[in-house]
């Protein structure tokens, strides 16, 4: 790796992997993956971090949002100062089979849905805690972004269930974090519309006019349920007709971050990974030959596609119940999987702790005094509306981003200042 | 009620997931060779998987 290090910390010392796993349950499959041990203390959680897409790979968040480096102009790496590496031992997974470095010679690999994508990574893990039997007593955290919303709840369940049965090496999951995420869509795809007009992206008389399929996408929705199919598909067009809507009035505006726009279609400029992953000389670090790399996969996200409107949120509440934690972040400029709807399926969730959450106040998330965002919480749940962010929450506001990382991972996310009369989270 | 939304010309046509995955990526300015990794020829010169039958090859960047 050509890193430029101006930070006085020895290569030697660092303790970063890259790696194969040969998935147990396939024909001829394996996942890639980055490690990266703490920068600070090994004792630290070790954070899987699931990038969404579907399809994409795990490298466009390791480089553009929470990994150790960042890719300069020149193709050279440094150092980002809000790394989540400085708090956790992090692992980023190219999934599902695909996508980024992982592959495969059988087509009948690539995963359609949950449970495809769930069994391949609690297999990955009891692989990679065998390899690193130092860190299995960390505790352990499942975070990620956009389509992960799918992705971990359905990860959570299954390391939990594994524990539950006692089955291969336990592994210590103590919650999972969702960012700005799809994972009940029935209630997402219903509040596209109220947040646009919330924005100002649509007028009154849009939004009466788009909320007319709202009754058909949510019927369509509801016969696809958890693990519908051709009515999933059927939902998935019906429903997309909302949001396609939408952004027919919204013109050249970037639906991931609605301050902004897009520049012919071009919303982020995230080419400098290819070009750096390509690089021969990257490529012999990391041990790959000749395999591609394929940034995001067309091929992977249209098999997801059957998945995309069930329902994900089952899970949670069973995994609540058992006290590990949830975090449901968003950034408060993200249009696709904006705030208000990631709000309304956590606030419409049936669990114990129900009322009580809603009933919480929201108080402030302060950052180095600063108001970093909104945070409500209850039990093990807790919700954080982020300011001045849109879809990549760790891209645009990565101090925040690492500090809720921090805190939420070592129970301090909330806490009660020295004034009982106010509430703030903050350290 | 629905005359006039879902047979808009503007709205896209049943390759819509096709052209969303498109989109999707080049969106982010990503060209990637190929659709998915499938491969189907013999890996050379992976430092990682010449490990052998191993259930997970793992080595050390710099």
């Amino acid at each position: 790796f050509p890193l430029f290090d101006d930070s006085g910390v020895s290569l030697e010392e660092l303790g970063h992997h890259a790696g194969y796993y040969k998935i147990e349950h396939s024909h001829a499959a394996r996942l890639f993956y980055f490690f990266f041990e703490s920068r600070n203390r090994k004792s630290d959680p070790v954070v899987i971090w699931l990038t969404g897409g579907p399809g994409c790979s795990s490298e466009l968040a390791m480089f553009y949002e929470n990994g150790p480096f960042k890719i300069t102009k020149n193709l050279s790496l440094v150092w980002n100062e809000y790394g989540w590496d400085k708090v956790s031992n992090l692992l980023y997974v190219d999934q599902p089979v695909g996508t980024g470095f992982s592959y495969s010679s059988d087509r009948q690999d690539i995963r359609h849905d949950e449970n495809g994508v769930s069994n391949d990574l609690y297999d990955l893990l009891q692989t990679f805690f065998d390899e690193h039997p130092d860190l299995v007593e960390n505790d352990f955290f499942i975070t990620g972004e956009s389509y992960a919303g799918h992705y971990i709840p359905a990860l959570a369940s299954r390391i939990h269930q594994g524990n539950k049965a006692k089955e291969g090496t336990h592994i210590n999951l103590k919650g999972f974090a969702i960012g700005n995420g799809l994972t009940d869509p029935a209630i997402q795809y219903k509040t596209y519309p109220d947040y646009a007009l919330d924005m100002g992206i649509i007028t009154k008389s849009q939004h009466r006019r788009i909320n007319l399929l709202v009754p058909p996408c949510e019927l369509a929705i509801g016969a696809c349920g958890t693990d519908g199919t051709l009515s999933c598909m059927t939902s998935y067009y019906v429903c997309n007709a909302i949001f396609t809507s939408i952004m027919l009035h919204a013109g050249d505006m970037n639906h991931y971050d609605i301050r902004k726009k897009c520049e012919g279609s071009l919303c982020y400029d995230f080419s400098n990974m290819e070009k750096f992953l390509n690089q021969q000389s990257v490529r012999e670090a990391l041990g790959v030959g000749d395999i591609e790399f394929v940034s995001c996969s067309p091929t992977v996200y249209k098999a997801m596609l059957v998945d995309w409107m069930r329902n994900s949120e089952v899970g949670i509440p069973a995994l609540l119940e058992d006290g590990i934690k949830m975090l449901v972040y968003a950034g408060e400029y993200d249009l696709i999987c904006n705030w208000l709807g990631n709000s309304r399926w956590v606030h419409a969730m049936q669990w114990s702790g129900k009322e009580e959450f809603v009933a919480s106040p929201k108080v402030p998330f302060l950052v180095d005094g600063s108001e970093a965002g909104l945070l409500k919480r209850h039990g093990p749940l807790s919700f954080l509306k982020v300011h001045d962010a849109g879809h990549m929450v760790p891209m645009d506001q990565p101090k925040a981003a690492l500090e809720m990382l921090k805190r939420w991972t070592r129970g301090t996310l909330y806490e009660k200042s020295s004034n009982p009369q106010i509430l703030v989270a903050d350290m | 009620s629905f005359a006039g939304i879902f047979d808009d010309p503007r709205l896209p046509p049943s390759d819509f997931p096709s052209a969303q995955a498109e989109k999707l990526i080049r969106e982010l300015n990503l060209f990637p060779k190929s659709d998915t990794n499938i491969i189907h020829r013999n890996i050379q010169n992976s430092s990682l998987l010449a490990a052998g039958e191993k259930k997970i090859v793992e080595r050390r960047l710099r």
